[in-house]
């Protein structure tokens, strides 16, 4: 095993909310610019992003 | 590295020495400004490759779950932390769950399944096509579409819409949208430290091939000496489809942990190796 190297394993995290919305968007309202800074505190960037009706899904840097 | 934003959910998964539960009380503020309040938490991990190279509050399991338990919200009072072993040292499963409510299944439909793999020691001839050309003169997109292209990831799930992109000089993330269901891989490729992740929800009342098929494609991509799966579900059934899907392509069954969470259900972690190990 190499003394140091590209730390593959993910850390993964998951949180659930509850409330009320009747637009039912959500989360998906969140200004991209907010994520921007979510993922600034855990040092990673947006490099490509598709979504659908569903949800929104993001590759990030690192 | 993922992000998935559905309208009450999120999940962030990041490698490297990305300090990912950081993200929380960013997240949680702004949830709060639309109204929504956090009724569930999960947060899971392997075992580092380099354990030494991560930041606080990733340094250890302990201080992970210290930090989680100062972050979330008082009203999530049932929590748990677990290590779940495995007879191979380098690969433990870490859970962490809180959760507002002790009853099983509240927030997650029954019959759902999420399925996390991680591959270590991948077949090296397989590894190498997740490395650029020098120079390619491609953009990360453009170089993302022919590798899930080269390497079978997008037969995984022929439905799906892909959204890919390859690092320079080698490396690879990619995430599918099939509906309300997302998966998601990631390849670091280099020798000495190659690792390969491939994470998807599905449902238990799915025709019962699909589960098997998926999986098995996703272990060919990458034909790793050592893998892992977890499986976070209501119920116990959906395991034992695993090693009934990997032992024929010639992995062994290794080691089998279970344990239960609030909330959340099961979550069952399997070790297999290749038979020559």
């Amino acid at each position: 095993m190499a003394v140091s190297g590209f730390e593959g394993f993910e850390k993964r995290l998951e949180l659930q909310f509850s409330g009320d919305d009747p637009a039912g968007l959500g989360l998906r309202q969140l200004e991209f610019e907010s994520l921007e800074k979510v993922l600034h505190a855990v040092q990673c960037t947006v490099v490509s992003a598709v979504g659908n009706q569903y949800f929104d899904s993001y590759v990030l840097s690192e | 590295s993922s992000l998935f934003v559905y309208p009450t959910k999120i999940i962030i998964k990041t490698c490297g020495t990305t300090q990912l539960l950081k993200s929380i009380r960013p997240l949680l503020n702004y949830a709060c400004d639309l109204g929504l309040i956090l009724c569930g938490c999960r947060y899971t991990r392997g075992s580092f490759i380099f354990p030494n190279s991560q930041p606080y509050p990733h340094t250890s399991f302990r201080e992970e779950v210290m930090y989680l338990e100062e972050s979330l919200p008082s009203h999530l009072c049932y929590r748990k932390a677990t290590v779940m072993p495995s007879k191979l040292s380098s690969h433990s499963w870490h859970v962490f769950t809180a959760s507002d409510d002790e009853e099983s299944h509240s927030h997650m439909p029954e019959e759902s399944y999420t399925i996390e793999v991680c591959m270590t020691e991948l077949d090296h001839v397989l590894a190498r096509k997740f490395f650029r050309r020098p120079n390619d003169g491609k953009s990360g997109d453009s170089a993302g579409k022919e590798m899930t292209e080269i390497t079978g990831i997008g037969e995984i799930n022929p439905n799906a819409i892909i959204c890919d992109f390859a690092f320079d000089p080698c490396g690879y993330s990619m995430n599918s949208l099939d509906g309300d269901r997302y998966s998601t891989i990631h390849v670091t490729p280099e020798d000495g430290f190659s690792y390969a992740s491939f994470e998807c929800v599905g449902s238990i009342y799915d025709h019962r091939n699909n589960l098997v098929e998926v999986l098995k494609k996703a272990a060919l991509v990458f034909r790793p000496a050592t893998m892992s799966v977890s499986i976070t579900c209501a119920e116990h059934e959906v395991w034992t489809r695993v090693a009934a899907a990997l032992e024929p392509l010639g992995w062994k069954c290794r080691s089998c942990a279970v344990d239960e969470f609030p909330t959340i259900g099961n979550v069952i972690f399997q070790t297999f190796t290749t038979r020559r190990k």
